[in-house]
């Protein structure tokens, strides 16, 4: 990726990071659609020999062989038995039946983790810079379970099956199904396994949001990651022809508009069917649309097939206007025909003038791209919100990274904008999702097991969640995109990602897997769940009292209710620092009383352990659904060790 | 529609595997034979579940869910890119 290395502090290495060596030990495992081993980021230059721990394989199938893999690309497998058991056989005339990428998503997220350094890459000239993975000298071994009919479980799992069995370090899933109990949730099922195994498996939120309880992935011994924009636009302004002018973002490449206004009307009004202002394929009359801009609104159909359907149609260029569901976030294409994305508000007045005007006309100004954008970053508006859906006092996302217009490694099969009709090729791309945001955090956890190499996947994670800041610089509280109002726990997790002081945070909450297991016995999962989770047999204690609210980990979600006002929870914390006294400081909501005990821990001896508890009391119940936040810190006046506190009323 | 196959993740309990087995892939293979003479496992899983995955019908799978050792049976789930 460009510019996200610099956003996140890890440009300059010096001092900070680990040794190139340690990085190069590291093999960050992908699965997803596969991979385009031919672009640069996948260049082995320089890395030394694959690590002798290392027992994957490069798999051949179509246009695909072992010669594809090298020293930076070290294993690459298919897994297509469910889905061609579910979609029928691969036509390989149409769909590589082999590790190569069809679609382009899973070359995007490798290159993302992974990728070598690549100078001078760009989208059209869009996002110049140098291109790299988060963990640049990390080996990727990519797993395609994902094809062109979508991903299926069985695959998933013998993917997942089989990466353990390799020896990755990382696991990274840009993908994720429908939110159900851990034991009915393949990719909770793996995670655990691996996660036992000492793998890290960073996933994907989903895309979900603004809604609540829309996350996927949120088992504890995952590490869930959400989006947020980077300080870069791609400015493409609308001019009416009233004068006035409004700000959107567009990839757009190709023949300008002609330097004059233009007939402009709204897909609403230039269509007979209803919903036409969605611009759905076979919706626009040719005859109102031709030689004109098409103001689209978004939904139902993807943003650049919009751009497809106006073109079809004989339209000369589109808007494409937000609703109040993606609010002020613009999320930039690479339409087929000159088009820019404005947000809700500015969508509202160019309608109002499209509306009240007898003869509208508008033209659209490419500007480029633009960086040190401010405030940055914003929460994305459609990055999946908490509550955890499955375990409510486990608050999710946990982090959240880059995840808006990220230019990364493309495939050289499909264009970018995926449309069968682009003939597009391009060695980069820039996209949006929690997708993209994912495997940021699967480099940046490479690079903490790099340079810790000891501690375990609930170490790294809660180096990466203590450390996260929730402020801007400039002060505020980081803005959410979809309301244009801060943001919340259940909305970032502990914020976002801040790598350089994740490698040196102080204290960690670690967790194992006895951990976990008392963490299911608390869900009151019967023996035979547990055991479908956990691949053994655990009889949980019948004296013992268990609550899921303690399970060690890094964040706080407290569920309240009239009958239930006050909760205890006890959190133990590992000095991975040098000694010294660590003192507690609580923001608590007004409603509700945060008292933490003791005040003060003491640490002497590296991986010294103190446990503290948390009382969190209401006096008054509140009405169901209420949300309240805080946040809990502990420092050592050189480091400090953050969580968020998230309180809902049921 | 009661003959259409699906494919299924079968989770096993692997300390309940009878000692005539000799590997755990041949137990898993006795178990669905057991609810299907003609059923063939596509993916047998040791280190992410204990387990495997077949193509079965509902009825089978219903049936295969009370085989000792066998503790569920989920059908097969699309997942999505995000």
């Amino acid at each position: 990726t460009t510019r996200t290395p610099m956003f996140l502090g890890i440009d300059e290495t010096a001092g900070f990071l680990p040794s190139s060596a340690a990085e190069s030990d590291i093999i960050i495992g992908v699965l997803d659609t596969g991979v385009w081993p031919e672009i640069k980021s996948f260049d082995d230059s320089g890395l030394g020999p694959v690590p002798s721990s290392w027992k994957g394989e490069c798999e051949g199938g179509t246009n695909f062989t072992a010669a594809n893999c090298n020293r930076k690309l070290i294993g690459a497998r298919f897994f297509s038995m469910g889905y061609e058991a579910s979609a029928g056989a691969i036509n390989e005339t149409d769909e590589y039946k082999s590790p190569r990428d069809d679609d382009g998503h899973g070359t995007h997220t490798a290159s993302t983790a992974a990728g070598s350094q690549v100078v001078g890459a760009s989208l059209f000239g869009y996002a110049p810079g140098s291109a790299r993975g988060m963990a640049t000298r990390a080996r990727v071994a990519v797993y395609k379970v994902c094809w062109k009919g979508g991903c299926y479980n069985s695959d998933i799992l013998a993917a997942m099956d089989k990466a353990i069995e390799d020896g990755v370090n990382i696991l990274s899933l840009s993908l994720g199904g429908a939110s159900v109990d851990y034991y009915g949730d393949s990719i909770a099922v793996g995670a655990f396994a691996a996660t036992e195994n000492g793998i890290l498996v960073s996933c994907s939120a989903a895309n979900a949001g603004p809604a609540p309880f829309s996350l996927s992935n949120s088992a504890p011994w995952i590490t869930t990651v959400g989006a947020g924009t980077l300080d870069r636009d791609f400015p493409a302004s609308v001019s009416l022809g009233n004068g006035k002018k409004f700000s959107g973002v567009s990839l757009y490449h190709g023949d300008p508009l002609p330097g004059k206004l233009l007939p402009f009307v709204y897909a609403g009004n230039a269509s007979n069917v209803t919903g036409g202002n969605l611009c759905i394929d076979g919706s626009l009359d040719g005859e109102k649309v031709k030689g004109k801009i098409v103001l689209c609104d978004r939904g139902v159909n993807a943003r650049v097939d919009k751009g497809a359907v106006v073109k079809a149609a004989g339209g000369a260029g589109m808007v494409l206007a937000n609703t109040a569901l993606q609010g002020e976030e613009l999320v930039a294409d690479a339409h087929l025909l000159p088009a820019t994305s404005v947000g809700q508000k500015s969508g509202d007045a160019i309608k109002t003038y499209l509306f009240s005007d007898p003869n509208p006309t508008a033209t659209i100004l490419f500007q480029g791209t633009k960086v040190g954008v401010e405030p940055s970053p914003i929460l994305a508006a459609f990055s999946s919100r908490g509550p955890n859906p499955v375990t409510p006092e486990i608050l999710k996302p946990d982090v959240i990274a880059p995840g808006v217009n990220i230019l990364a490694g493309w495939t050289g099969a499909a264009g970018p904008t995926g449309l069968p009709e682009d003939s597009r090729r391009v060695e980069f791309n820039i996209i949006s999702g929690t997708s993209m945001s994912c495997p940021h955090v699967s480099g940046l956890a490479a690079l903490l097991k790099a340079a810790h190499p000891t501690w375990s996947p609930a170490a790294i994670r809660s180096a990466l969640m203590t450390t996260a800041y929730t402020a801007y610089k400039s002060g505020g509280q980081l803005i959410d995109a979809a309301t244009g109002k801060p943001s919340t726990p259940y909305d970032h997790g502990s914020g976002h990602v801040d790598p350089v002081s994740a490698l040196n945070p102080g204290l960690i909450y670690d967790a194992n897997t006895d951990d976990y297991l008392n963490f299911l016995c608390a869900l009151n999962y019967t023996p035979s769940q547990i055991n479908t989770v956990s691949k053994r047999n655990f009889t949980c204690d019948s004296t013992k009292k268990y609550s899921a609210g303690d399970l060690n980990y890094p964040s706080f979600a407290v569920p309240l209710s009239g009958s239930k006002s006050s909760v205890k929870y006890t959190r133990t914390l590992t000095n991975v620092g040098e000694s010294g006294a660590y003192k507690v400081s609580v923001s608590s909501p007004d409603s509700v009383k945060v008292s933490v005990e003791p005040q003060t821990l003491s640490f002497t001896t590296m991986n010294e352990k103190k446990s503290y508890t948390v009382t969190f009391s209401a006096p008054a119940a509140m009405a169901s659904g209420t949300n309240m936040f805080g946040r809990i810190e502990w420092s050592d006046g050189k480091h400090v060790v953050g969580s968020p506190v998230a309180i809902t009323w049921s | 529609a009661a003959a259409t196959k699906k494919t299924y993740i079968v989770h096993m309990a692997k300390s309940q595997m009878p000692a005539s087995f000799r590997h755990h892939a041949h137990w898993y293979d006795s178990s669905l034979k057991a609810v299907s003479g003609s059923a063939e496992m596509m993916y047998v899983y040791k280190n992410a579940i204990h387990g495997f995955s077949a193509r079965l019908t509902a009825k089978q799978a219903k049936y295969l869910e009370n085989q000792p050792g066998v503790l569920s049976v989920w059908p097969e789930m699309k997942y999505q890119l995000h």
